[in-house]
């Protein structure tokens, strides 16, 4: 509805009255700021003030996430209650953006066998916090955009589906041995379908918290209908920023890593209500 | 002209009252709009007004409130009013930017007044 604007300092009158502003405050006891600051920090949840770069860029799932849950007319649930996602309990979504693993150059990755390599680097979650579900968040596009109709129609004659295959990297390939990996999620689909897929790697991401080291990766690989690596299908999944690609674009379409935590706030009021309460 | 009175009267008790008083918390005039992408800001509200003897229902008040107030009302040296307070809160959506400039979502409880009362 109607919001009326007021703002937080105080008007006019009131400061000619004695009352000091934030402007005033700040000159005068800097130490108090301060303080006040890292109240209000502390009660976002957050170690200091956050001085982001102008260009990072906000996934349009967060939006759309943010939106669905600030419908107007609606109270605001305090968890977000996804339709088949563990997060009834959750009140925290985190998104990160595939980036270069950090023992690698950028663009090394090993396409031979038609996978691809995906790093997330998840260590910001704070500790508190209990990850309830954890989803990458892959984009299938339009393939009539980039190939002729007459290539498109042999291709999906040829390869009516395709499959997907998450993998957590356990142990990364060496010179003389091949990784050892394990089946997280996998999916059959169709080059028609387009939009974003989602695949559960909760249990990666968990261990990746819990011991940083132990993060190479996830491995994304692509199958024909017949299971043999799609070496050569032009996939329409969007696994690596393409050449004529600008880079605000790629980050619309890069992979993302979204988490669903519960800062257990909540909880903590509720138990320490109750411990009060039996002791009176 | 007793009556025009009476109801000036009512009117302005009522204003003084303990209430729910509209206050917009804009991010940009705190400078925290650039990390904090949506909301804007929000309808926080506040509250504020007396908490008269005797206390009606409708100002929520607790058994402790009413005690704290009839003691007032007999000796104010003795203890002081009781203070118009939230009692009902609700919840708003952050989308921001955190120290590693990653996206966060977070649903942050009790930062919307939705009603008053003396406690």
């Amino acid at each position: 509805g109607v919001t009326q604007h007021v703002p937080l300092t105080e008007d006019k009158k009131t400061q000619s009255k004695g009352t000091l502003s934030v402007s005033q405050l700040r000159a005068e006891n800097k130490e108090a700021v301060k303080a006040f600051e890292k109240s209000l920090m502390t009660m976002f949840g957050l170690n200091s003030r956050p001085r982001p770069s102008t260009e990072i860029h906000i996934p349009q799932y967060m939006l759309d996430l943010y939106r669905q849950h600030t419908k107007e007319g609606e109270d605001i649930d305090i968890n977000f209650n996804l339709k088949g996602k563990l997060t009834s309990t959750a009140n925290t979504a985190r998104s990160f953006q595939h980036q270069d693993p950090p023992d690698k150059g950028g663009g090394e990755y090993n396409t031979e066998d038609g996978s691809e390599l995906l790093y997330f680097n998840v260590t910001n979650i704070p500790e508190s916090e209990e990850i309830t579900a954890a989803e990458i968040r892959l984009l299938r596009e339009d393939i009539q955009n980039i190939e002729s109709e007459s290539q498109l129609s042999q291709r999906n004659k040829l390869f009516k589906k395709h499959r997907i295959d998450i993998y957590e990297i356990m142990q990364p390939a060496t010179k003389n041995t091949v990784a050892i990996t394990r089946l997280l999620d996998t999916r059959t689909v169709s080059f028609k379908d387009i939009s974003w897929e989602t695949f559960d790697v909760h249990p990666a991401v968990l261990k990746w918290r819990q011991s940083p080291s132990l993060n190479h990766g996830l491995q994304v690989r692509l199958s024909d209908h017949r299971g043999q690596p799609s070496t050569k299908i032009h996939t329409h999944l969007r696994l690596r920023r393409a050449v004529n690609t600008n880079e605000k674009s790629w980050n619309a379409k890069k992979p993302l890593l979204v988490t669903y935590s519960d800062d257990k706030k909540l909880y903590r009021e509720r138990t320490r209500r109750g411990t009060n309460q039996q002791k009176r | 002209n007793r009556r025009v009175h009476k109801r000036k009267q009512r009117k302005n008790k009522g204003s003084e009252e303990c209430r729910r008083h509209p206050l917009y918390v804009d991010f940009k005039d705190v400078g925290w709009n650039d990390w904090i992408v949506a909301p804007p800001g929000y309808q926080a509200y506040y509250c504020k007004g007396k908490c008269p003897f005797p206390l009606a229902d409708h100002l929520n008040s607790t058994n402790h409130a009413i005690v704290q107030t009839l003691v007032n009302s007999v000796d104010p040296s003795a203890v002081p009013q009781a203070c118009c307070v939230p009692t009902d809160l609700s919840a708003i959506s952050m989308l921001y930017i955190d120290e590693k400039e990653k996206v966060v979502l977070k649903n942050y409880q009790e930062m919307v007044v939705e009603g008053c009362g003396c406690r």
